[in-house]
C-alpha cells in the first residue's frame, strides 16, 4: 500500500508544487512507483511535467466530484514510473460543491482508494487555501510536509497553519502526521533570512528538515520547459538539493 | 464615492499582496483616503503593514460572515489616510459558510457598503484561489489587476483566470472591468523571462501595463518589517517601479 504525502501551505508561492513534482520525480528515478496528485485549480504541478490543457481531462475533479473511476483519469507523464492526477480549473468550485455533502472530508481519500495499492509513494499536491481541498488532502495522507519561505510572512503563516491543521486533527479525527517543515526559496541576499531560518529551526527543532532550498533560478525556469529538475538542469543546486531531500523523507518515513 | 480595484489571481506568490500594499499607500502618500481590504486567511497585507496578530480580529470576516457592522472593524494603519480591514483565519471556510446563503456572491459588497463614501479608493487583496471570496470581490470593485509572473505557469495561469472571470461575469451579470495586467517579479537572469513578457504583451496587448515590476530584494525585505516599500527603502527599484504603476493606474481611471 503506498505511502502518502500531502504538500500544504496556505501561503502562496512557498514551493509546494516545486517540492511535489520534484520530490515525485526523484523517487521514480529511483525506481519506485510514484502517483502525483495535483489538487490545484491552475494545475501547475499537471503542467510543471509537460502535460498539455487538454490532458488535464479528466483529472481529479472528475474523479472526486464526478464520481470517475480514478484508473480512468490517471495519466502516465514523460518520466517511467510516474503517473499523474491532473488538476484543473474544475477544482475550483469544490468547497461549494462538497459544503453539503456527507463524509465532504474523506472524498478524496475514498476517490483514490482503488488507486492506492498501485504505487509506493503517492504525493499530494495542495491549493494555497486551507479549505475543502487541502482538508481532504490530509485525511488522504500518512504525512505533511510543509514548505515554508524564511521571512516573516511565512514564518507567521507557519504557526498559523499548524494551529489549523491541529484543529482540523482534533475535529476530524485524523489527519496526516507532520513528516516536517522545509525551509524553501532561501535567499541569503535578503536581510531576514538568516535570522528568520534560525527562529523557524529555533522554534521547531527535529520538525525541521536538514536540507534547505535555496533560491535557484534553475528551478524557476524548469517548468516552462515541462521538465523536472533532474531533466532540465541535473548540476544544478535546485537539483542536488531536492535529491538530498528525498533521501531524508525517505529515512524520516523509514524510521516512524 | 470610492474606486474600488481588486488584486485577483489563483496563482500564488505572484505579487498581489505586494502590489495591494505598494498602491495603497503609494495613494495614502499622495494625500487620497485609502482603504485596504485584505481577503486572506493568511492576512498578509495586514500583517506587512505592521498589524499585530491581536490586531487581525475583528476583521473583515466578521463583517462579512458575522454582520459586525464594518465601520467597527476597520483600522487606522501606521500611514495616515489608509485604513485596514484585515484577513485572518477566520476567512478560510468562507465558502463552505456562503454556500447554502442567498446572494452569496454580493455579501462583501453589503458589509463594506457603509465604508464606500469615506474613501477615494479601496483595494481589494484576494486570496490565491478562485472561490467565493474572490468573486465576491469582483462584483465589489470597479476594476480588477491581474499581476502575473512572466514564466509559462504564469502565462497559462493567466488565461485560465481570464476565462474565469469572464465565466463569473456573465453568471452573475456583473464583475469588474480589467484595469490592466501587471508583469511582476521579472527576472531577467531567467531564461525565458524576456520571451513570456513579449507574449503576455502581444496577446494582450494594451491590456497590459506599461509598468513591469522587476525582481527587487527590498520588496521581499519590507513586510518582515511592517513597513510599506516607500518607508523601508524610498530609493530602492522596487519603490520606484511601484511610484510609477501608481500614476498609471490613476490615469488609466480617469481616462475611463
Ligand atoms: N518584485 C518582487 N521582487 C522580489 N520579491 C517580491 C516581489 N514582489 C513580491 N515579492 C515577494 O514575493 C513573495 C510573494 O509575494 P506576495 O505575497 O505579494 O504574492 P501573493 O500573490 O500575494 O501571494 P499569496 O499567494 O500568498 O497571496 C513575498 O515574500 C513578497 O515579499
Ligand atoms: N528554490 C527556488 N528557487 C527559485 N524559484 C523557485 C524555487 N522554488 C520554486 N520556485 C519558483 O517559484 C514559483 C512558486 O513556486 P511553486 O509554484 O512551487 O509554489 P507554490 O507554493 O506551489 O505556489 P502556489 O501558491 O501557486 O501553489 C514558481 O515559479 C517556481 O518555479
Ligand atoms: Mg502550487
Ligand atoms: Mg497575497
Amino acid at each position: 500500500k503506498a505511502i502518502t504525502v500531502a504538500l500544504v501551505n496556505n501561503k502562496g508561492g512557498v514551493g509546494k508544487t516545486t517540492t511535489a513534482v520534484s520530490l515525485s520525480t526523484e523517487l521514480a528515478r529511483g525506481g519506485r512507483k510514484v502517483l502525483l496528485v495535483d489538487l490545484d485549480g491552475q494545475g501547475s504541478a499537471s503542467r510543471s511535467l509537460g502535460l498539455d490543457r487538454e490532458d488535464l481531462y479528466p483529472g481529479v475533479a472528475e474523479a472526486m466530484l464526478e464520481g470517475l473511476s480514478v484508473r480512468k483519469a490517471i495519466k502516465p507523464s514523460y518520466i517511467p514510473k510516474l503517473d499523474i492526477l491532473a488538476g484543473s480549473m474544475n477544482l475550483v468550485s469544490t468547497d461549494v460543491f462538497l459544503a453539503d455533502v456527507e463524509k465532504r472530508e474523506f472524498v478524496l481519500r475514498k476517490a483514490i482508494e482503488p488507486a492506492v495499492s498501485d504505487y509506493d509513494y503517492i504525493f499530494l499536491d495542495c491549493p494555497t487555501s486551507f479549505g475543502l481541498l487541502t482538508v481532504n488532502a490530509l485525511t488522504s495522507a500518512d504525512y505533511s510536509i510543509l514548505p515554508v519561505t524564511p521571512d516573516y510572512l511565512g514564518f507567521e503563516g507557519l504557526v498559523n497553519l499548524m494551529d489549523a491543521v491541529e484543529k482540523t486533527k482534533d475535529g476530524i479525527g485524523e489527519a496526516a502526521e507532520l513528516l516536517g517543515i522545509l525551509i524553501t526559496m532561501a535567499d541569503y541576499r535578503v536581510r531576514v533570512t538568516r535570522e528568520i531560518g534560525d527562529m523557524i529551526r529555533e522554534r521547531f527543532g527535529r520538525m525541521v528538515f536538514n536540507t534547505e532550498i535555496r533560491t535557484n533560478v534553475r528551478l524557476r525556469e524548469a517548468p516552462s520547459y515541462g521538465k523536472s529538475i533532474f531533466d532540465y538542469d541535473i548540476r544544478s543546486h535546485g537539483a542536488e538539493a531536492y535529491s538530498r531531500l528525498a533521501k531524508e523523507v525517505v529515512n524520516r518515513i523509514r524510521q516512524d
